[in-house]
């Protein structure tokens, strides 16, 4: 990869982000 | 439940395999069919459901 390890860690926690939010979503239905 | 274009949208996304994701540019040279404002429109449908997120930038998006 030629990311920077900066870009890596950005990328991981909107990962998180986006996966909490769909969770989210999915427990209202 | 995805609309036709949020499908075509989202599984352009998923099947990009680049470490930062697939580009807004890519987005629009893949659906010439498509205005900027659809693509931006399934893209905020797709971010606020949770199917896909920003990478390095506003303009670059991975699924989850």
């Amino acid at each position: 990869s030629n990311l920077t390890p900066e870009q890596q860690k950005k990328i991981e926690e909107n990962r998180q982000r986006a996966l909490a939010r769909r969770a989210e979503r999915l427990a209202q239905g | 439940g995805f609309t036709a274009n949020q499908s075509q949208v989202f599984n352009l996304i998923k099947s990009c395999p680049l470490a930062e994701g697939i580009a807004m540019q890519s987005l629009m040279t893949s659906l010439k069919y498509l205005t900027t404002y659809d693509i931006r429109t399934c893209l905020k449908f797709l971010i606020n459901e949770g199917h896909i997120f920003s990478t390095v930038d506003d303009d670059h998006f991975k699924s989850t």
